[in-house]
């Protein structure tokens, strides 16, 4: 199983979007995908359709162990499969502070499951702190949409950094595989620039011993495309959505790339 | 003094934007204003051109009682202020969870200050946590941004029970007050559609006595303007960058009506 976490501690640059649509192109290639909602605002949750509120078990009472993970997903689409979260979400956080072992709950949990998924995709909330850290200890990949403004690439370093400390101390097998442009608006200098910026950093670090020296910049940018916007107000992915939009196009292409390790024609 | 909090946990809503550009505006209006880096991405602070790794005393130093507010701000331009953050404002969440009174510790330096401004805006970062609850217990306003997209609205519910607790339990003076729409695009259904959702929540509450009862949309909504989005790149605000365009006019009618209460024509 491919275990990808999907991360950005900024805000707003289309994590959950991304793993909504990624993962629904994968499922509809045939493969089985799991996504967990790590994210207390239960986005993830409710893009899919569902509601937070009614959600018993979910990701709060797999990390407060009062419930095991097979038990507590539901098969959302064909071959999507998703650990939802509820609004106990937002405790799990500071509960989990003082317990032992607290960065390696989810993984504890992912490794006792019984279950077979040829994907695993957590969607974390815009921050580095104890949910996001669970799901750096618990994948081999990290994949980072960026919205290629500048404040989008502020916290790039800082969320490295983490990755790295988590890499040494608590899973050597994380790595940064993709970084994703997302928004993209190749009218705009902004975002030339900005992927300009990446690319640069990117090749000064490739043969560093770092987490992050095999990373690439997926080389499908997601377009701006309000669709992807629309699509979650019908708690639908972009392909149930409108099928053959800019958005829908770009995800199955990305999702391609994912698969494949590369882009295929 | 006016005190403000711009507040809202769904992330890249146009906070720190909207932060950085009402209040260059009021400046420029002759107010003399305040503005408090409360986000541990310290977003703020590079927007306004400062390094935030440079920064010595910041809102860390406050919360942490090392320093006063009075000798950690900064005189950033003309009537404009600022307490920066830097990135020891990360630790600042987990070290107050155990102080006694630990909301009212940004509210207590605010009132030490021997300054006269006359507005205070805080940013925040995009998290319900004991930073925000900080900054909601120190104010008397709170303005929301708002991208006008289905997952943008999905937090307001928890939001604005948020902002009831503090003002029951911790400020009683705490009111919601405007509700700035950021991003709009009035030629797309979806931003029109979410701006009607808001006006049918806000009309549906105007009697009930809570702490969002007297709230409005600001009748000045942001319109997208990608200069807003290249305008931190350089350290500057919107009016350093490009006075005459979209972003820097809808910001300007912005203050303006922040200031008067109402639009002016
Ligand atoms: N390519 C795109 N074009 C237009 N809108 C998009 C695109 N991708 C995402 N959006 C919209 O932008 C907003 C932010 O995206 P999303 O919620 O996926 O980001 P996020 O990183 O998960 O946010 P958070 O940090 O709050 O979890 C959402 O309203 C989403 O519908
Ligand atoms: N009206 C606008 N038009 C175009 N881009 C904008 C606009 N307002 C903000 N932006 C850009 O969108 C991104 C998100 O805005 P901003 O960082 O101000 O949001 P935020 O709510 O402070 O985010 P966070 O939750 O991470 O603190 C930034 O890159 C900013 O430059
Ligand atoms: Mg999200
Ligand atoms: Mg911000």
């Amino acid at each position: 199983m491919r275990r990808i976490a999907v991360i950005n501690q900024k805000g707003g640059v289309g994590k959950t979007t991304s793993v909504v649509n990624m993962a629904a192109a994968l499922a509809a290639m045939g493969q089985k995908v799991l996504v967990i909602d790590l994210d207390p605002q239960g986005h993830l949750t409710i893009h899919l359709g569902h509601d937070a509120e009614k959600i018993e078990k979910g990701t709060y009472a797999v990390l407060a162990q009062s419930a095991g993970l097979d038990e507590s997903i539901i098969e959302t689409r064909p071959n999507l499969f998703l650990l939802p979260a509820n609004i106990h979400l937002v405790g799990a956080e500071s509960e989990l502070v003082s317990v032992v072992g607290r960065e390696i709950i989810l993984k504890e949990a992912i490794d006792a499951s019984q279950r077979q998924f040829d994907y695993l995709f957590v969607d974390c909330a815009p921050s580095l702190g104890l949910l996001t850290l669970n799901a750096l200890a618990a994948v081999d990949e990290v994949m980072i949409p960026v919205q290629p403004h500048f404040l989008g690439l502020q916290g790039f370093g800082k969320l490295l950094q983490t990755i790295e400390l988590v890499n040494k101390r608590i899973n050597t097998s994380l790595k940064v595989r993709w970084i994703l442009l997302c928004m993209y608006d190749n009218r705009l200098s902004l975002s030339s620039e900005v992927k300009a910026d990446i690319e640069q950093f990117l090749a000064s670090t490739k043969d560093a011993n770092c987490a992050w020296a095999g990373a690439q910049i997926l080389p499908v940018a997601v377009r701006r495309n309000i669709k992807l916007a629309e699509a979650p107000s019908y708690g639908k992915t972009i392909f149930e959505y409108d099928g053959s939009c800019n958005g829908a196009q770009d995800y199955r292409k990305a999702a391609e790339c994912i698969h494949y390790g590369k882009l295929s024609n």
